[in-house]
């Protein structure tokens, strides 16, 4: 369902900046499949999420999606993609800040046409334990709800591609597992999943692991057990 | 050096709905003291540190901060407190979006009229990794580079009570290590440590460790072996 041939990324910062933050990486991933990422911090995966979740273009490289080229793709069809068949959990949330939590778990739905948007939205909610903050707006949750709610939002439209940078990085222990049985029942339906983490316990519910560092893949394993 | 009692914290929101979010903390920290503090999300964590980090006030109860009552400081002395005794981590970073990571890290020196204040900016940076990060701005920077500007800043003026808000909650296993190794050393000069975290081989770092569930304190225990 992934394949990646050389991606690269490169920031130009003024005029003598330049950060490669991808510096070639090629990789496939298979549908169904489980993959956890990690690498230190900058080490370029969360600039590989975006590329993955189409929200950002590579500087070089080929970066197919479905068997088809996403630098082909017309502007309809990656919203398309990532409105149908993507769910992204962002590292840092982008919850709209001025909507309450269930209307921000809404919002892909009534996108995509559902009549019980609403519904599957609270149904959404109470899975990841917020069924007491549905009309909470983000600033009046605390860190870990905000998180909660963001991953609420990525899984409400049942995408078959799951993209989760970080999802756990808030969270603690009894929410983490919460959150992981979530995903992981996700895979056990079929649904593709690529997660970062920076935790080791979290990478082994994983079933691949690929380790990121200084913007290239430094090892791609199966996960031992898994 | 802090002393709460019967700290509570109550929020209203619209005409139905009541969250408390601490409901009556008591307990004291003596100077010198390295204090973790750990419980679900949601509990009440992050609002008990802006209480006492003077950037909240509680909706009843008291806090003493090195003797003195908080609710009978004027907004001078409180600012006085904030800027010159406390250095606080945010768990959401809280960085001056338009400012590089080295302005955002001096800006307290600044203020506080240090006249190095460019050199031991970048020196804090320098010990955080981030040397070759200094003039990017947080949306040029991974969240994990962030987050450890944000330590910097909080860390920068040599405050003799630090608090940090889940410092490494985006951070890689070695990132997290040095974080907190530096927090460990500022412990051993004398300083009071309140740390908040979701992981438990952080708060071994520490030496005492408060537990929260549902704003309300339900274990405060030595860590064994410190
Ligand atoms: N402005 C607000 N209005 C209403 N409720 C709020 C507001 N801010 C926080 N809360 C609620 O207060 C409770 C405590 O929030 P707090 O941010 O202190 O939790 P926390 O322990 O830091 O959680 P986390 O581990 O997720 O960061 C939460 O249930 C939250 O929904
Ligand atoms: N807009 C930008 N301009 C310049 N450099 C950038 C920009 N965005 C990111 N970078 C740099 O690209 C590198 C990779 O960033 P990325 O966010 O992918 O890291 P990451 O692996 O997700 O890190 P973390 O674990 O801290 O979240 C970092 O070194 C960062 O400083
Ligand atoms: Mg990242
Ligand atoms: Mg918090």
């Amino acid at each position: 369902v992934i394949e990646v041939q050389n991606l690269t990324k490169t920031y130009q910062l003024g005029r003598d900046t330049v950060v490669k933050a991808l510096r070639g990486l090629s990789f496939s991933i298979q549908e169904g499949e489980f993959v956890a990422i990690m690498g230190p911090s900058g080490s370029g995966k969360s600039t590989l999420m975006h590329i993955l979740g189409c929200l950002d273009v590579p500087s070089k490289g080929v970066y197919l999606l479905d068997g088809k080229e996403t630098n082909r793709m017309t502007d309809n069809q990656l919203a398309r993609f990532r409105n149908h068949k993507i769910g992204f959990v962002f590292q840092s949330f982008n919850l709209l800040p001025r909507t309450s939590a269930v209307e921000n778990v809404e919002l892909p739905l009534v996108y995509n046409g559902y009549r019980n948007a609403r519904k599957l939205a609270t149904e959404a909610l109470d899975r990841v334990g917020l069924m007491d903050r549905l009309h909470h707006r983000p600033n009046e949750l605390s860190i870990g709800q905000q998180q909660r709610v963001a991953i609420a939002r990525a899984l409400v439209t049942g995408p078959s591609l799951i993209l989760a940078d970080e999802p756990t990085g808030n969270l603690d222990t009894r929410s983490s597992e919460e959150v992981l049985s979530i995903i992981q029942s996700l895979n056990d339906e079929g649904r593709t999943i690529v997660l970062v983490t920076h935790e080791h316990d979290i990478s082994q519910h994983a079933k691949r692991l690929v380790r990121l560092r200084d913007g290239l893949i430094v090892s791609d394993e199966p996960v031992s057990d898994r």
